[in-house]
């Protein structure tokens, strides 16, 4: 018996917004420590690893590992069903072939629930090695949005360079160039508007404005915005969902023919 | 000239 409730849908809604861009459908993975998902997407440039914990659950059971395959396009027809304050609980049996959503309404007056067929996902797993990151960088989740959306008129792809001083992305194309500098902030009042930048090597990495972009879509789970970078590997684009885990996106480089 | 490289590259199927 499988069993998670969350206490207000929205956090749910977000989480598959925010991966619902990249992939068409994914396997839960379920155990006692909670809920994980990793899948790259179609065209195998980008992991997404989403990461749930089973005590930031309003209420967890999990008998049995369980490996849930869902088609995402599905889920979101189903989670559209459901309040922003509905009470939400996913239910399933062992081996089952369907997984069930509950939504309960605050005054426990509506309640409903969807069943969903699950898919056999034959899905390659990959191994993500322990990195020290050459630059570590944490910023308002906001303003990266708005600088990938920004530079994604002038190019594909959006040059990150970051040193000590600070953070540039660049992108040049045919209309001209842009150029967005971020430098670190010191004695902000509020954490979350702090720019942190943890440098132990310089770099300057080239990415996909595109996917980029997708990886915006899990703004309004975070405030800040955590950007893990070292010359020659993935990207790694992290949001933190508060009290319940995370979400990683891995982005791999362009790279000089 | 600049070309995308794919994720698997990186990383070992488990």
């Amino acid at each position: 018996m499988f069993e998670a409730r969350l206490n207000n849908a929205t956090t749910l809604k977000k989480i598959l917004d925010a991966i619902k861009d990249l992939l068409n459908e994914g396997t839960f993975d379920c155990s006692d420590s909670g809920i994980q998902l990793q899948a790259m997407d179609n065209s195998h440039v980008s992991l997404v690893s989403l990461t749930l914990r089973s005590d930031g659950f309003d209420k967890f059971r999990c008998d049995r590992n369980l490996s849930m395959g869902m088609n995402l396009g599905s889920m979101a027809k189903i989670l559209k069903c459901a309040n922003n304050d509905d009470t939400v609980t996913i239910k399933a049996q062992d081996n089952a072939d369907t997984v069930t959503f509950m939504f309960e309404s605050q005054n426990q007056e509506k309640v409903s629930d969807y069943e969903m067929k699950l898919m056999n996902l034959d899905q390659e797993h990959l191994g993500i090695p322990e990195t020290d990151y050459s630059c570590v960088v944490r910023m308002p989740a906001m303003e990266f949005a708005r600088i990938c959306r920004d530079l994604a008129q002038f190019s594909e792809s959006v040059v990150i360079c970051c040193t000590k001083e600070g953070v540039k992305f660049s992108a040049s194309g045919d209309v001209g160039s842009a150029n967005v500098k971020l430098a670190q902030t010191f004695n902000v009042d509020k954490e979350e508007e702090a720019i942190v930048i943890e440098m132990q090597e310089p770099v300057v990495l080239t990415f996909a404005c595109r996917y980029l972009n997708a990886f915006t879509k899990a703004t309004p789970l975070s405030n800040q915005v955590q950007l893990s970078m070292s010359a020659d590997v993935p990207l790694v684009v992290e949001y933190r969902i508060a009290e319940l885990g995370h979400i990683r996106y891995y982005l791999a480089p362009k790279i000089e023919d | 000239k600049q070309t995308q490289s794919s994720i698997r590259n990186y990383f070992t199927v488990k």
